[in-house]
């Protein structure tokens, strides 16, 4: 009986009293005034009109104006936490510099991790960050300490059974051990992660706190490196800024609503450039105006960043091939230009009668186009374009046209390479 | 050649957006 509440249905609030019928006012009255009040008597307002009611009609119509008003705020809280979100989109700025005092020819960004300042290579080709971990069973040299999860109190394992190995999966293309263990869920996911050129790491997934510029995230899936070996120089590990559900663009997309930039400096005279977080417009106040090209959506490829191929120009010379409109990916960490054969032949045929004149040298690895510079300071070079979908157009820095295979210019390359086959 | 960074994408602004699937280019003196 004490959990109940009785309500007497012949008493209810709809029920009619002659006194309000025969109310000759609707008029609040002063009910009195205190020192800082004043009170004003409140009557309900069907009840108070004076005319005979039918309640069946006033009840549904009430209940159909009560909803209209709930409708109302429920649009009202939506605009308003709508707005809270886009509020909360916040954006931050990373200086990025060259790696090569890290004996890296790739760039380099510094975040804090878990509380310890990590140098990380910034790859827009793949999608898992990681560092190199203690203990280590097999780690490159790195410069500084190598992180300890030991020492860190926001580092918590990743299990095999988490949605967030399952994915690791689909991120990497590798499933490691977790898929033999016979139902031992409790122990922790093992990544591996290969990269085109040899390089590989592998270890346990892992999350911890991140600090980006003066971002603080936390619980970001990394790779806890146990086993690494490649061309990371002196670097803590590698950022990855691919497009898979373990990405740092993908974990951080509440925060940065999935945007990122970066300008990428010259090497050589020890420039910053910016690696930038966030939808902020003020990033680009020192660029031309943007020009946007749509990625294209490919299901197999879900991790890369792919671009619709349109056009390129050669010296302001406007190239043909029929192999134009397709698919290219972009990537921070790759400096070799490979297009379709049909295309290449058209970018090194136009480029050698526009750079004429030059000795020619065999070719290196990939590259066939080379030249021996070495009697040469200075040499001019044709502006090389590549145009996307919507005619943005990316121009090829002067830096990147060529491939120093070796520095005194006696072998100099065209940075660009065919594929095997036009569709490969 | 290992992974070496991207020369050729030197002194632009390379915006991804992935919410609106779309990547910008502009030039810009780093």
């Amino acid at each position: 009986v004490d959990q109940k509440k009785i309500l007497s249905v012949h008493n209810n609030i709809w029920s009619p009293k002659k006194s309000y019928e025969a109310s000759s006012s609707c008029f609040s009255r002063s009910l009195g005034k205190g020192r800082d009040s004043t009170a004003l008597e409140m009557k309900h307002r069907e009840l108070c009109s004076g005319k005979t009611i039918d309640w069946g009609k006033k009840m549904r119509r009430a209940l159909l104006l009560d909803n209209i008003r709930v409708q109302s705020l429920q649009l009202r809280i939506k605009a308003m936490t709508s707005r809270t979100t886009e509020q909360s989109v916040s954006e931050t700025q990373i200086p990025l510099t060259s790696g090569i005092k890290l004996e890296t020819l790739n760039y380099i960004v510094t975040v804090e991790l878990g509380g310890k300042n990590m140098s990380l290579i910034v790859d827009t080709g793949s999608d898992l960050t990681w560092v190199q971990c203690q203990p280590c069973r097999s780690c490159y040299n790195q410069q500084g300490p190598l992180y300890d999860p030991s020492v860190s109190s926001s580092y918590k394992t990743v299990f095999c059974n988490s949605s967030t190995c399952q994915d690791l999966v689909a991120a990497t293309g590798n499933s490691g051990p977790c898929g033999g263990n016979n139902g031992v869920v409790k122990t922790s996911c093992e990544y591996v992660v290969s990269y085109g050129d040899g390089s590989y790491t592998r270890g346990d997934l892992a999350s911890e706190s991140i600090k980006l510029g003066d971002t603080k995230l936390e619980n970001l899936v990394f790779g806890c490196g146990r086993n690494n070996k490649g061309l990371f120089g002196g670097a803590s590990g590698l950022m990855g800024l691919g497009r898979s559900s373990v990405s740092l663009v993908s974990q951080t997309l509440k925060t940065f609503n999935g945007v990122f930039s970066y300008c990428l400096p010259s090497l050589e005279d020890g420039a910053s450039g910016t690696l930038s977080f966030g939808n902020d417009s003020s990033v680009y106040k020192n660029s031309t105006s943007v020009s946007y090209t749509p990625l294209v959506q490919n299901p197999q490829l879900r991790s890369f960043y792919i671009l619709n191929l349109t056009g390129a120009s050669i010296g302001g010379v406007e190239l043909k091939s029929s192999s134009f409109g397709r698919g290219i990916l972009i990537d921070s960490g790759t400096v070799i230009t490979r297009l379709p054969p049909s295309i290449y032949k058209a970018v090194k045929t136009e480029f050698l009668k526009q750079f004429s004149g030059f000795p020619s040298a065999p070719g290196y690895s990939i590259l066939d186009t080379c030249f021996n510079l070495t009697s040469y300071e200075d040499i001019s070079i044709p502006t090389i374009k590549i145009i996307f979908e919507g005619n943005a157009e990316l121009e090829i820095d002067v830096t990147g046209v060529f491939y120093f295979v070796k520095p005194d210019a006696s072998l100099v390359c065209l940075a660009f390479a065919s594929l095997s086959y036009e569709n490969e | 050649v290992g992974i070496i960074g991207n020369y050729q994408q030197k002194n632009q602004r390379v915006i991804y957006d992935t919410t609106q699937e779309r990547l910008g280019i502009a030039g810009e003196n780093c």
